[in-house]
């Protein structure tokens, strides 16, 4: 196993996404690319928005094809923005938005973080927060405190 | 001891943040 994907298999967001567990692959950075895992977590986060048939739009399998999964990370990103916009009441600030032609073709890990920042903000401002922020309290200090430090520069960088 | 209170002030810091987002109206994280 490459030190990337050692370093990667225990980055705290990871670790957070890993929670939900979900069927689609979730083990590293590189398994989020194709945009499937993403979409399960944010169905488990808000079954009301991102509903059923929303994630039966996100094709299951992508494989190397990189269309494919820019694809389904521009359904995935769109529905999320609208989610910020009209559910929580608030637009996501232009520095916070993927790049997904980044992450589909090139796997760009700093981008991918950015998507799974989003989907951390969706969760702990839900209705169903309660639920996800209790989920995030019984993950190790270390977790916490790297999902604490990402919501703080989520909420940081949130329009006025 | 700084280093010493570090475990115990850490839980405490991440506990009080974790719960005042639970006091916050949903919807409304910042």
């Amino acid at each position: 196993m490459s030190v990337r994907r050692r370093e990667e298999q225990s980055d705290p967001l990871l670790t957070w996404m890993q929670t939900f567990q979900v069927s689609g692959p979730c083990s590293s950075y590189e398994d989020l690319t194709g945009g499937v895992a993403i979409a399960q977590v944010l169905h488990v986060v808000d079954p009301t928005w991102f509903n059923e048939t929303w994630v039966m739009r996100i094709k299951p399998d992508t494989g190397d094809n990189w269309r494919m999964k820019v694809n389904n990370l521009k359904k995935v990103l769109q529905s999320v923005l609208e989610y910020y916009q009209d559910v929580l009441g608030h637009p996501v600030s232009e520095d916070r938005i993927p790049d997904v032609a980044l992450i589909g073709e090139f796997s760009n890990t700093a981008e991918l973080r950015k998507m799974v920042q989003l989907v951390l903000g969706c969760a702990i401002s839900c209705d169903k927060k309660e639920e996800h922020i209790q989920q995030i309290m019984t993950l190790g200090e270390s977790v916490q405190q790297a999902v604490m430090e990402s919501i703080q520069e989520l909420l940081s960088k949130e329009p006025s | 001891d700084p280093n010493m209170k570090a475990g115990t002030t850490s839980e405490g810091v991440l506990a009080n943040f974790f719960n005042s987002l639970l006091s916050k109206k949903t919807g409304s994280p910042g």
